[in-house]
């Protein structure tokens, strides 16, 4: 299986 | 008060058109520097971040920090009022502006346009994306990118991007069949716009939705070359340079279980 990561798993928000 | 005149209005016409199908609403952060926008898409895989300098614009002014919530739709909408060679003015009189007023001026100066978009507030969430020393670097024709994305989508949803010594190599594997294109590296003393150059640190493997990638591939008008930044496990990096600033897509890879 091929999951989409998000953004927020490699940068963290401000 | 800030104002920014944009001898090449053209360009901002352009830009619209480049993040407007990404993202809705976004903030225009306005700043001596010049204006900057990063806004992610509703689902939270895409983000796009977008610098104009000051230097660009003639003249430019901006006393003090502005914020300028804008329904990216509306303002593609009024900018296609702008001719192709118009000269585009923004103006915000306080950071209480409750609009934004642009006018459009065309090169004989003779005909001017004058327009006001209503400005809204938008809470937004600002990532935090530090400077990266990735993997491998690609610079490339922006046109042969858009190519390899929109011919890719015919047989998957998804891309898998290969980086190795001297080769990119693009893969699809959809239903119907199976699709790859690999582009060498080349190099063109005469058209160095032409040249596919690729800067490697290690051999990199990635899997991306091409949905998204056909999106970022409509800032192709805004530059000959793009640059693919990838690195292992890490979201990839899509950049349009300008003359004034630049256009940078981020997109979170596919991974395995």
């Amino acid at each position: 299986m091929v999951g989409q990561m998000l953004l927020a798993e490699f940068y963290s928000f401000l | 008060m800030f104002e920014a005149r944009l001898i090449q209005g053209g360009l901002l016409k352009k830009l619209l058109e480049s993040v407007k199908e990404l993202v809705t609403d976004a903030n225009f952060d306005c700043s001596e520097s010049g204006i900057a926008l990063q806004a992610m898409d509703n689902s939270h895989v895409a983000l796009v971040s977008l610098l104009l300098r000051s230097e660009g614009f003639d003249p430019y002014r901006c006393d003090r920090g502005f914020s300028l919530g804008v329904n990216l739709n509306s303002l593609n909408k009024i900018l296609k009022c702008a001719g192709n060679d118009d000269i585009i003015t923004l103006r915000a009189d306080d950071n209480s502006a409750d609009s934004l007023s642009l006018s459009f001026e065309n090169p004989n100066n003779d005909r001017i346009g004058e327009y006001e978009l209503k400005l809204m507030d938008i809470d937004q969430e600002h990532l935090s994306i530090p400077e990266t020393d990735y993997d491998a670097t690609i610079i490339m024709p922006s046109a042969e990118f858009q190519r390899i994305c929109r011919d890719l989508t015919v047989v998957s949803e998804s891309v898998t991007i290969d980086v190795s010594k001297d080769t990119i190599k693009f893969t699809a594997e959809g239903e119907l069949g199976s699709g790859n294109i690999k582009l060498k590296s080349t190099s063109s003393i005469d058209k160095p716009e032409e040249s596919v150059n690729i800067e490697l640190g290690q051999d990199v493997s990635l899997q991306f939705s091409l949905k998204y990638l056909m999106n970022f591939t409509k800032g192709t008008p805004l530059s000959e070359q793009v640059i693919l930044c990838l690195s292992e496990k890490m979201p990839l990096l899509v950049e349009y340079k300008m003359d004034i600033g630049y256009i940078r897509y981020y997109l979170a890879p596919k991974i395995g279980d």
